[in-house]
């Protein structure tokens, strides 16, 4: 697989990893489910992604990408609706993540689209003092493959 | 030593991207 393609996906992998999410999240296939995403951002913003919310992400998907995809979409609609709603910012310019080839092929560049979503919420998040603290102290590395995303999402929001 | 320069100016840029986002305002404008 190309440098390039998976740089994003593995670094962000190793950011929600500060997460220490219940649900596994060490790899592209165990992030398909969207079990771990999903119990990062109700970390992230529990007045948003709520418990009744999380509840509605199916656990016990294992290898159905159809229920996979039930869950990513549950995902990626929170997470536009809250930089619509709560941070006030349009995403419209960003590429949203292909999320069929993330539950059927564990697509690292469509999977890294969608982290890199969440990751905007957390830094922007009532307490992302906290976390972007977090971020700061991961390897050097990681921070400039962290640093390179946020200011992409930056680049195509609107106010 | 280059690299170590390198490595500390990488650090720096790093350190003031990351603080500059820590003194944004949060939430939605307004």
């Amino acid at each position: 697989m190309d440098d390039n393609k998976t740089a994003l996906v593995e670094s962000l992998i190793i950011w929600l990893q500060t997460f220490n999410t219940p649900a596994p999240c060490t790899t592209v296939a165990e992030l398909t489910t969207g079990a771990a995403m999903s119990q990062a951002l109700n970390q992230i913003d529990p007045a948003w992604f709520t418990e009744a919310w999380l509840g509605r992400i199916k656990t016990d998907v294992e290898d159905n990408w159809r229920l996979k995809v039930n869950n990513l979409k549950k995902i990626l609609q929170m997470v536009v609706d809250y930089y619509n709603e709560v941070l006030g910012q349009e995403i419209s310019n960003f590429p949203l993540p292909e999320l069929s080839l993330v539950a059927e092929h564990s697509d690292p560049v469509q999977l890294g689209r969608l982290l890199q979503l969440i990751l905007g919420c957390a830094v922007r998040c009532e307490r992302k003092q906290e976390y972007i603290q977090i971020i700061m102290t991961l390897e050097e590395s990681v921070q400039h493959v962290v640093m390179t995303a946020i200011q992409e999402l930056m680049s195509r929001e609107t106010m | 030593d280059p690299n170590m320069k390198a490595g500390a100016a990488n650090e720096g840029v790093l350190a003031n991207f990351f603080n500059s986002l820590l003194s944004k305002k949060t939430g939605a404008p307004g």
